[in-house]
């Protein structure tokens, strides 16, 4: 289950929406044990100014993603704005039978967008 | 609520993503999960679906590639049953220092070459009538090949004074190179051998507990230090 993507146009400002990964969904149901799924989320909004300044709690704004977005600003076709990308991630563990009937716990590094942020 | 994603290039990604070649073929063998890998589960995950937050209590962070339970480091726990169980015969009762030796095989084709152990636990659970003076004493060797053939090398010995709870035996360090690859299957003789002249145990089960590290799913480890 996601939010509703945003369309093409400027939308809203860069920050994390919520996505959640169902383990049945993608039919693994039978041999993960748990989590049933788990809150992966993504990034999305745009980057252009002021949201490339971060708003309040969000991650330190990047002088460069300020820069770029200033210059795009300036003169739209000269640079790209910058991307809204994850800046602060978590990690999930799954609990599963492996192929060989045994019980295997694996920890998964940088599996959950916390923060995001223009870079 | 959406029919399952059929299998394609989008979940064989994720699972590379996940570390895993590809998803276990069939309904497993459904059985009970180990008490403790539940708590090393929960230790982590305290909620079914993830809220994001990496804090067990207030103030307490979580190692990345770390098992803070067993004191070790790993982001691979695997609980690993005993092959042999199910076509061992029931010992005969035999006399008193004539007890049998038990040979059990593990499955290791799963853990892949880049994976560092970090734990080898073996737990095994007897059953006895009588408790000898002394206690008894336990012998792990390597098995050799093929029904009836003598023990290999001696890995281990170790006291052990009563039985009731699960004895346990570390493997690594002494008994097994802490960067010694494991074979895709490992089989061991077992040897638990009374004091003092009593009945022998009968062993009820056995598993091996193995914690590994792969590096390539530990990013922290990658990623260079500013």
């Amino acid at each position: 289950g996601a939010e509703p993507m945003l369309g093409g146009g400027p939308g809203g400002a860069c920050r994390a929406r919520r996505l959640y990964v169902s383990f049945r969904e993608v039919g693994w149901h039978r041999w993960v044990i748990a989590p049933r799924g788990f809150l992966a989320n993504y990034c999305q909004g745009q980057c252009a100014l002021p949201a490339a300044l971060s708003g309040p709690g969000g991650p330190p704004a990047l002088n460069h993603a300020v820069l770029r977005a200033l210059m795009h600003a300036a003169a739209p076709g000269a640079a790209d704005l910058p991307c809204c990308v994850p800046a602060r991630l978590s990690p999930i563990s799954v609990l599963f039978f492996d192929n060989s009937d045994n019980v295997v716990l694996r920890q998964y590094e940088d599996m959950v967008v916390d923060e995001c942020g223009c870079r | 609520t959406r029919a399952p994603v059929p299998p394609g290039p989008a979940t064989d990604a994720l699972l590379q993503a996940l570390g895993l070649h590809d998803a276990p073929q069939g309904a497993p063998r459904l059985r009970p999960v180990p008490p403790l890998m539940w708590r090393l589960f929960r230790r982590r995950d305290p909620q079914e679906t993830w809220s994001g937050s990496r804090r067990t209590s207030p103030g307490v962070t979580l190692q990345p590639c770390h098992v803070e339970e067993l004191g070790v480091a790993g982001n691979i726990v695997r609980h690993i049953p005993d092959r042999g169980a199910p076509t061992r015969a029931p010992e005969p009762a035999s006399a008193a220092g004539h007890c049998p030796e038990w040979t059990i095989i593990f499955d290791l084709s799963a853990v892949e070459p880049a994976e560092r152990s970090s734990l080898a636990r073996l737990e095994l659970r007897f059953e006895a009538a009588e408790a000898p003076e002394g206690g008894w004493e336990l012998s792990v060797a390597l098995a050799g090949q093929g029904a009836g053939a003598s023990p290999g090398l001696v890995l281990l010995r170790q006291a052990v004074p009563i039985l009731g709870p699960p004895v346990r035996a570390e493997l690594l360090g002494a008994a097994w190179g802490r960067n010694a690859s494991w074979p895709r299957s490992l089989r061991l003789a077992l040897a638990l051998r009374p004091r003092a002249p009593a009945a022998c145990a009968r062993l009820a089960e056995a598993s091996l507990l193995l914690v590994t590290l792969d590096p390539r799913l530990c990013h922290p480890l990658a990623r260079p230090r500013r």
